[in-house]
């Protein structure tokens, strides 16, 4: 995280606010609604309070304009900047302008998520800077997070207490614990699912994505859904068919589809859809065999698995995993075929698989294609 | 993602952003010509920032992530 600096915060902990007009993209309510919950999340860890004024000046003025709008930084109509606000101080200070070109919603991924958008302008009224961290929600680059099950990311907390201090009222809050970003490089991590597109890995864990490309020898974070927007925000299993270019996501009982990054129409669909037994509520892990051109899906707790033809979209085989895989007797939790090679991920290992065989090649720690 | 050329149309769409979020001066006098270009050297501190490959010239993914929606603010800490 970092702060503005210059001890631009303020100095005391009652703030006001007043929405001054409106965008026509929501009704009034949802958006009075998403500004208050802007500002919980940053009331929540701190002693700060937010009071809303219904005229004359408040400490943050909120308002909806379209390129000069009356201060130096004129907005840029539809797409790259969609708001900012400006530091702690008195006159235009705290105040956030939101770019009316945009599309606000209250929750579609459809536009601009304004309560999203919101609490990181509030970021800046309070004192905070942009944070280099992927995911954060100082983070510059716009993210779409499902507002209903939001946590103020570590990185933000730790910032805005280093301002303001903890909120000392009830510590003993029994809030969900801020998502504290996984370590790629710890072998013990389990990961959620590994798939290759064009020629490069990528590997999920909650809602993170890191890949290693040839240029540089660190995996690289990103947020899935900065990577695939429209994605949901974390995965259960992944797989790519090279011979369509397409990379497909499971989680829950639904999957997704994409071409590079661009979501393929028609997408998502139930797994019924896909052509898989109704029954199913979960796919575990997925991999896709270049040579068969059969993707291997491992359900019910990664111990068995089918074989699905994505052309005729039928499932064509239902075995058990030890029967077929010889040693694999834990469950599966990710899989993948990379450059000829099958990989099952299962606990802190990988174990590298004859396909045809079924023959156990090698035993490798979870992070063996990370690059760590 | 296929790896496109890069227009000057982009070159200058980079140096508006670099100017907006990266405090990016036009560099005068002789140090001028002296050195690496101010713009590779925002261009390396913007591709650290987003944790992008440190190249200092314009690539098909830093321009990727120049397009993104995102906040009006600096990301150089410009307070005033």
């Amino acid at each position: 995280f970092s702060t503005f600096g210059n001890n631009l915060k303020w100095n005391k902990k009652s703030l006001t606010y007043r929405i001054v007009n409106y965008t026509p993209d929501m009704p009034r309510a949802q958006v009075d609604d998403s500004i208050s919950r802007a500002f919980q999340v940053w009331a929540r860890v701190t002693q700060l309070t937010f009071r809303r004024l219904n005229s004359g000046t408040a400490d943050i003025m909120i308002s909806f304009g379209r390129r000069a709008h009356g201060d130096y930084y004129p907005f840029d109509g539809p797409g790259n900047t969609l708001a900012h606000a400006f530091a702690p101080s008195s006159g235009i200070g705290g105040d956030a302008h939101f770019d009316d070109d945009e599309n606000f919603t209250f929750q579609s991924s459809r536009g601009f998520v304004l309560f999203l958008v919101a609490a990181h302008e509030f970021g800046h009224s309070l004192g905070l800077a942009h944070s280099n961290v992927p995911g954060a929600l100082m983070y510059p680059l716009y993210s779409y997070r499902n507002p209903d099950t939001f946590v103020l990311p570590q990185d933000d907390v730790r910032g805005i207490q280093s301002l303001y201090g903890r909120n000392r009222e009830d510590p003993m809050i029994d809030e969900p614990k801020p998502p504290i970003t996984p370590d790629i490089c710890d072998s013990s991590l389990e990961l959620d699912a590994v798939t290759t597109m064009q020629g490069e890995m990528f590997f999920f864990k909650d809602g993170y994505v890191w890949h290693n490309n040839s240029q540089s020898n660190t995996p690289q974070k990103s947020l899935i859904t900065s990577f695939w927007p429209g994605a949901p925000t974390s995965i259960d299993a992944a797989y790519e068919n090279p011979m369509t270019d397409r990379v497909f996501f499971f989680k829950g009982s639904k999957v997704w589809a994409f071409s590079g990054n661009k979501a393929v129409q028609g997408y998502p669909k139930s797994l019924s859809e896909f052509g898989l037994p109704r029954f199913l509520r979960k796919i575990d892990a997925a991999l896709h065999d270049a040579q068969t051109g059969k993707t291997f899906l491992f359900i019910l707790g990664g111990r068995y698995y089918l074989t699905y033809d994505e052309n005729r979209k039928t499932v064509e085989s239902f075995s058990w995993v030890s029967q077929t895989f010889n040693g694999m007797s834990n469950k599966v939790t990710a899989a993948v075929q990379s450059r000829g090679s099958t990989f099952i991920y299962s606990g802190d290992y990988m174990y590298m698989y004859d396909l045809g065989s079924g023959r156990l090649l090698r035993v490798l720690k979870n992070t063996y294609l990370l690059g760590c | 993602v296929p790896v496109s050329k890069i227009t000057e149309e982009d070159d200058i769409f980079a140096e508006v952003y670099l100017k907006k979020f990266f405090n990016l001066t036009e560099e005068k006098g002789p140090s001028a010509r002296r050195g690496i270009s101010p713009m590779s050297k925002k261009l390396s501190e913007m591709q650290k920032f987003f944790g992008l490959r440190i190249t200092g010239t314009l690539d098909a993914d830093t321009l990727e992530v120049m397009k993104k929606p995102r906040c009006g603010v600096p990301d150089e800490k410009v307070a005033r």
